[in-house]
């Protein structure tokens, strides 16, 4: 917001009108539409596979969506990489994605399953649970 | 990065060109295409029906397994972290018995010899036996008064020899089992990890084995009653072979091993906040890295 100094007669400088609040008010409740994690409950009935996976009944693998906005290091611990990408992406080049929403943390999951020879299987699979977004 | 790279040619392929399923294409990076998720996840992405029917396995094992799965895991499917075994893979198989399995003296509290086979093809290469137990299903739960104690013989008998390694004898291991009855227990666990330790170790796929309790024979009277009940529940269901397994390939959890390593090395006043000297959730199948070296005391100026 700091004006630019040149040949102009030199103006008592006046930051422009910085809405702190509104600053505020988005750096803590972002908007809809960014970058955030969400919930998808789904049962293995609905992939037909409720005759080999016993348990867990519903499986919420959660996913990730939404814009990522300009200034991301605040909330998604991005690399400066990010920025660097938004720049290109708003100065340069078009053609260079801006970057993504992704799961940066997940959660690892029981599963008990039917095995082809009647035979029955407890096991922990990692990384099945996004837990945690970030702009990439 | 090699599982990934084949992945996006996959699912590029199959953009192309019908070809094979492109599930059946990838194998898991540790090259063992059974014991995985991937597969069947690949054969919905291709769209294909669900593979053949499934054999239904026993109630009995399928109860057992649904009570330990609410032990180990919370309703929503996440792994309890409050367990502090190492293993990440219980594996349940039943029998094939190879005769019909009599009911045993119940004077003499001799049970018969069980003669038993086990087929352990689904145990996965990366799968390492922590421990092993035969189980055996009461048909209804027995209030044993005071711990019952038998000796348990195991012989284990050579397979079906194959054309070339000649046929060894059978041996047998005696291994004297203290049979612990709770109040209302339903099962029986008997420990064989001794035994079969070195056969799972040795990837060997087909166990075939002969069980004989021997109980003493002149029991007090109130454990013979309720001996009497255990003969009479027990004796009808051939037990079930449980195996504890540490899968150290990628995909599979290892709770024990983010537990240690995410664990704060207590900072010594004066120590600067250093790089962590260990890579973060460095899986112990990708590349076997020394345990993390203990940093050098730093000397205090």
């Amino acid at each position: 917001g700091r004006e630019t100094l040149g040949p102009k007669p030199r103006k008592p400088l006046v930051p422009a009108p910085f809405h702190h609040s509104e600053h505020f008010k988005r750096f803590l409740f972002p908007h809809d539409d960014e970058c955030e994690l969400r919930d998808f409950r789904l049962s293995f009935r609905q992939l037909r596979w409720d005759h080999w996976i016993v348990a867990p009944q519903r499986y919420n693998p959660r996913y990730c969506k939404g814009d990522c906005p300009r200034a991301v290091r605040h909330r998604y611990g991005s690399p400066i990489h990010t920025m660097v990408q938004n720049i290109i992406h708003e100065k340069l080049d078009a053609a260079v994605p801006r970057p993504s929403c992704v799961p940066a943390a997940y959660n690892p999951l029981s599963v008990l399953t039917i095995e082809p020879d009647a035979s029955i299987a407890y096991k922990e699979y990692e990384n099945m649970i996004a837990t945690r977004c970030t702009c990439r | 990065c090699r599982a990934s790279s084949e992945e996006s040619q996959l699912t590029a392929s199959a953009k192309l060109e019908p070809g094979p399923e492109p599930w059946s294409l990838l194998q898991p990076v540790d090259g063992d295409p059974r014991s995985d998720l991937l597969p069947p996840l690949f054969k919905v992405l291709s769209g294909s029906r669900s593979g053949p029917p499934r054999l239904q396995p026993d109630s009995r094992a399928l109860h057992y397994m649904k009570k330990l799965y609410k032990t180990y895991a919370t309703k929503e499917g996440i792994p309890k972290s409050s367990r502090s075994h190492l293993c990440n893979t219980v594996r349940l198989f039943t029998p094939y018995p190879l005769k019909k399995y009599a009911s045993g003296d119940q004077e003499t509290g001799i049970f018969p010899p069980a003669d038993l086979l086990f087929n352990l093809d689904r145990v996965a290469a990366v799968e390492r036996l922590l421990k092993s137990v035969l189980l055996y299903t009461l048909n209804n739960s027995v209030s044993f008064p005071s711990a019952g104690k038998c000796v348990c013989s195991l012989v284990l008998t050579e397979p079906r020899a194959s054309g070339k390694t000649p046929p060894r004898g059978p041996y047998s291991v005696t291994s004297s089992s203290q049979l612990e009855l709770r109040k209302n227990s339903r099962w029986i666990e008997v420990d064989v990890t001794s035994l079969l330790q070195p056969l799972v170790a040795a990837s060997q796929r087909s166990i075939h084995m002969s069980v004989n309790f021997t109980c003493p024979t002149d029991p007090p009277k109130h454990v013979a009653e309720a001996r009497e009940g255990l003969f009479g529940s027990l004796l009808r269901v051939p037990p079930s072979l449980l195996l504890y397994l540490n899968d150290t390939s990628a995909q599979a959890h290892h709770g024990w091993y983010s537990f240690r390593y995410s664990k704060r090395s207590p900072r010594r006043p004066g120590q600067r906040q250093g790089v962590a000297a260990c890579p973060a959730r460095q899986g112990p199948a990708q590349g076997r890295r020394a345990p993390c070296p203990r940093p050098r005391p730093r000397l205090r100026r």
